[in-house]
C-alpha cells in the first residue's frame, strides 16, 4: 500500500532548467503520477521528473535543484517530484540513503572527493548505484553514527559529518501545528501517507483546501490541532498515528496576545469572556460533562485553556466554547468585540469627502494606492481622462464618484481592486442622515418566489 | 432562528468552513456574489480556500443525492465601509437560478423601510428546540420605527441599523445565522434590507432586535460588483 510517491517531494507548477544540457525526451507511454515515480525508482540515474498533468507525460530527469548549474523556474503546466534523499538536509536512521549535498565535516574539515585517493587512498569508489559523489557526505560503509567523509587533512583520515536525525533536526513548540520538518515516519516506524493521495487511507485533509497547513508529501503535519504532529499511515489497518518530534527547549514566543477583544481567528484571545454569543454559560476547559473533548489543558500548555474562557486552541472561525448546555456541543463568541484592524485616521473629510483634495495615498487597511493614471495593477473605470475636474493626482485618495462612504482609490494589491481610505468624517460634518428624507421608490424585478405569488398557506 | 418554522427563502445560502460544517448565513445578491457579516470572518484578506457556499436545498446537512443542491467555492472577500459590519463574498463560478435559488433584490440607496412591514429572517442557525433544527427555518418580525427603536436602546441605536419589534413569543436569530437575510416584501418583491448581525441574546421578548441597514450600502454593493 505504500506509494512510490512517497520517496518524493513535490512541487506544483514548478520546472527544472539545466543550463549544460538538455533535458531527456518525455517517455512515449502517459500515465499517473505514480507510475511516473515507479519509472524514476527504477532507472538509476533518474533523481527527479516533472509530471505533467493535463498531458499525463513523465519526463525523468538526472538532476535535483541542487544540482550544479541547475535552475528552478515557475511552470504552470509541471509538478516536479524531487527524490527526497537528494533534498533533505537530516537523516533517517543510519543515513545510508543519505544524497544530500552537505561536504565539510562535523569539525569544518573540508571532505576529500571520493574519486580522488589522497591524501587518504581507500576503497570507496564512486559508481552508479553507491551514491558516492562529488566530495559530498556519505555513509557507504553503514556506520551508525551516519554519514562521513575522508578529509582533505592528512592529518585526519576521516571524520562524521554530523548530519542530524530528522527528528532531531527541527523541533517543535507547542503542539507542533507550527512544525514543517522532514519526518515521514510514525512513532512506531510505520511510513506515512501522502496528504495528496487518498489511499489506502481517504481523508478531509487536501493539501488544497488547507494550504495554510503545510500538508507536503508525506510528512508528519498537525491540521487539526491534535496534541503532537501525526499522519496517515501506509498501512491499512492504522488509519493514523502521532509521531515522535523532538520539543524545543525554548517555549515560543507569545505575541499578538489580545484580551478586550480579538484579531483574526482569535488564537491569541486570552480574555474572560465566558459565555456564548447567545448568552448560553460555557463549560469549564478542565470539565468532561456535559460535553466530553480532547482538549485538555495539560495538553495545550500554549492554549491558555483556563477555567470557562471563549479561547480557539483549534483555529476555528473565531473564539468558542464548550457550552454549559447539553443540546449545544460548541457555540462561538462572536460578541466579543474585533480588534480594529484599520489605520488611524491621518486626515478628516467633509461630506462625502467629494472636495477632498489631500495627499493621504494609503487604504485604510495600509496599502499603497494605485496612481490614477495607472493601468496596473487594476484597469481604471474613473481616471484623470475619464474625471479630468476631480484632482485625481498621483495615488491620491479621492471621491470622483461621490461614493458615500468617503475617499477611496484604486490599490496597488491585486486581490483589492479599490478600498476606502485611512480618512475619516471631520467632526461637526453636516450630511444628511437617511432617515430625514425615505422616499417611497419602486423596485426592480428580482426576488420572486414561485408559491408566494399564490399566497399558499406553508 | 429560534420561535420560527421550516421555510423556503431561496436567497438564503449557507456558508461553510473548510471542514464542510455550516457556521453563518449570507444572502444571494447576483448569481456570483454573496453578502455576509465581518463578524463570520476572520480578516478582511483572508485565504478563502476551502471555504464554501452550499445552495438550493432545505437541509442544513443534505444527503449526497441532494437533486438541487450547489456547493460553490468562495474565491474572494471584500470588507465594506468601517462601521457597516458587511462583506461581500465573490463565487468560484455563477450559481444556477431555479425554483429552489433566487436572487433577492436590493433596496434603492437610503431607502427606509416603513415601520410595521412585516420581514422575514431565514436561516440553519441554533433553534433552541422550537424547531427542527437541520432544516432552513423562517419566521416573521415587524419592522419598529428608528425613533422607538432608539429610544428603547437609550439613544445608542446607529444610522446604519435598523430594527425589528420584539415578539412575546420569543421569535428571532440566533448562533449560525448571522449573515443571513432579513427580507422585506415590498412591491411584489423580496427586498435584502437588513443582514443579521450577532446579539447578545438570541429571540429576545423585551427589546428590539438589530439588523445591518442595506440601504446605508447600496452603492458600496454596486460598486464592488462593477469593479
Amino acid at each position: 500500500h505504500r506509494s512510490p510517491l512517497n520517496d518524493y517531494q513535490r512541487l506544483r507548477a514548478t520546472q527544472l532548467l539545466a543550463a549544460h544540457a538538455e533535458p531527456p525526451p518525455p517517455l512515449p507511454e502517459r500515465g499517473s503520477a505514480e507510475q511516473c515515480a515507479q519509472h524514476c525508482a527504477t532507472s538509476p540515474p533518474c533523481r527527479a521528473f516533472h509530471y505533467d498533468r493535463q498531458s499525463q507525460l513523465c519526463q525523468l530527469l538526472p538532476w535535483t535543484q541542487h544540482s550544479p548549474r541547475v535552475q528552478m523556474q515557475k511552470n504552470i503546466h509541471y509538478d516536479l517530484y524531487q527524490k527526497k534523499d537528494y533534498l533533505r538536509d537530516c537523516i533517517v536512521a543510519d543515513g545510508t540513503s543519505y544524497r544530500g549535498t552537505r561536504a565539510t565535516t562535523e569539525k569544518g574539515l573540508r571532505c576529500q572527493h571520493w574519486q580522488a585517493t589522497t591524501p587518504h587512498d581507500h576503497r570507496f569508489l564512486p559508481s552508479p548505484r553507491n551514491g558516492l559523489e562529488e566530495n559530498y557526505c556519505r555513509n557507504p560503509d553503514q556506520d551508525k553514527r551516519g554519514p562521513w567523509c575522508y578529509t582533505v587533512n592528512p592529518k585526519v583520515r576521516h571524520q562524521n559529518c554530523g548530519i542530524k536525525k530528522c527528528e532531531d533536526a527541527v523541533c517543535m513548540t507547542c503542539n507542533g501545528e507550527d512544525y514543517r520538518g522532514a519526518v515521514d515516519h510514525t512513532e512506531s516506524g510505520t511510513e506515512c501517507q501522502r496528504w495528496d493521495l487518498q489511499h489506502p487511507h481517504k481523508h478531509p485533509f487536501h493539501p488544497n483546501k488547507y494550504p495554510d497547513k503545510g500538508l507536503d508529501d508525506n510528512y508528519c503535519r498537525n491540521p487539526d490541532s491534535s496534541e503532537r504532529p501525526w499522519c496517515y499511515t501506509t498501512n491499512p489497518r492504522q488509519e493514523r498515528e502521532y509521531c515522535r518530534i523532538r520539543i524545543c527547549k525554548k517555549r515560543p514566543r507569545t505575541s499578538n496576545l489580545t484580551t478586550t477583544c480579538f484579531r483574526g481567528k482569535g488564537e491569541g484571545y486570552r480574555g474572560r469572556v465566558n459565555v456564548t454569543v447567545s448568552g448560553i454559560p460555557c463549560q469549564r476547559w478542565d470539565a468532561q460533562t456535559p460535553h466530553q473533548h480532547n482538549f485538555v489543558p495539560e495538553k495545550y500548555p500554549c492554549k491558555d485553556l483556563q477555567e470557562n474562557y471563549c479561547r480557539n486552541p483549534d483555529g476555528s472561525e473565531a473564539p468558542w466554547c464548550f457550552t454549559a448546555r447539553p443540546t449545544i456541543r460548541i457555540a462561538f463568541c462572536f460578541q466579543i468585540r474585533r480588534c480594529p484592524d484599520e489605520l488611524d485616521a491621518q486626515e478628516c473629510y467633509h461630506g462625502h469627502g467629494e472636495h477632498y483634495h489631500g495627499h493621504v495615498s494609503k487604504t485604510r487597511k495600509g496599502i499603497t494606492c494605485q496612481p490614477w493614471a495607472a493601468q496596473a495593477p487594476h484597469v481604471p473605470q474613473i481616471s484623470p481622462v475619464t474625471h479630468p475636474e476631480a484632482h485625481l493626482e498621483e495615488n491620491y485618495c479621492r471621491n470622483p464618484d461621490n461614493d458615500s462612504h468617503g475617499p477611496w482609490c484604486y490599490t496597488m494589491d491585486p486581490r483589492t481592486p479599490f478600498d476606502y481610505c485611512g480618512i475619516k468624517p471631520c467632526s461637526g460634518s453636516k450630511v444628511p442622515s437617511i432617515l430625514e428624507n425615505a422616499d417611497v421608490v419602486a423596485f426592480e424585478q428580482c426576488g420572486q418566489r414561485d408559491e408566494r405569488l399564490q399566497r399558499k398557506g406553508r | 432562528i429560534v420561535g420560527g418554522q421550516p421555510g423556503n427563502s431561496p436567497w438564503t445560502v449557507s456558508i461553510r468552513n473548510r471542514a464542510g460544517v455550516h457556521f453563518c448565513g449570507g444572502s444571494l445578491v447576483k448569481e456570483q456574489w454573496v453578502i455576509s457579516t465581518r463578524q463570520c470572518f476572520f480578516s478582511c484578506d483572508a485565504d478563502l480556500t476551502g471555504y464554501e457556499v452550499q445552495l438550493g436545498t432545505l437541509f442544513k446537512d443534505p444527503g449526497p443525492g441532494d437533486p438541487d443542491k450547489q456547493t460553490i467555492p468562495i474565491v474572494r472577500i471584500v470588507c465594506g465601509p468601517s462601521e457597516s459590519q458587511l462583506v461581500m463574498l465573490k463565487l468560484a463560478k455563477p450559481a444556477t437560478l431555479n425554483r429552489r435559488v433566487a436572487l433577492i433584490c436590493l433596496p434603492p440607496e437610503r431607502y427606509i423601510v416603513p415601520a410595521g412591514t412585516i420581514c422575514e429572517i431565514a436561516g440553519w442557525g441554533e433553534t433552541r428546540g422550537t424547531a427542527d433544527d437541520t432544516v432552513l427555518n423562517v419566521a416573521q418580525l415587524p419592522v419598529l420605527a428608528h425613533g422607538e427603536c432608539n429610544v428603547a436602546l437609550r439613544g445608542r441605536l446607529k444610522e446604519s441599523e435598523l430594527c425589528t419589534a420584539p415578539l412575546r413569543a420569543g421569535v428571532g436569530a440566533c448562533e449560525g445565522d448571522y449573515g443571513g437575510p432579513l427580507a422585506c416584501l415590498t412591491a411584489d418583491c423580496w427586498v435584502l434590507e437588513g443582514v443579521i448581525t450577532p446579539s447578545r441574546v438570541c429571540a429576545r421578548t423585551d427589546q428590539p432586535a438589530l439588523f445591518i441597514r442595506v440601504s446605508l450600502y447600496v452603492d458600496w454593493i454596486h460598486k464592488v460588483m462593477k469593479m
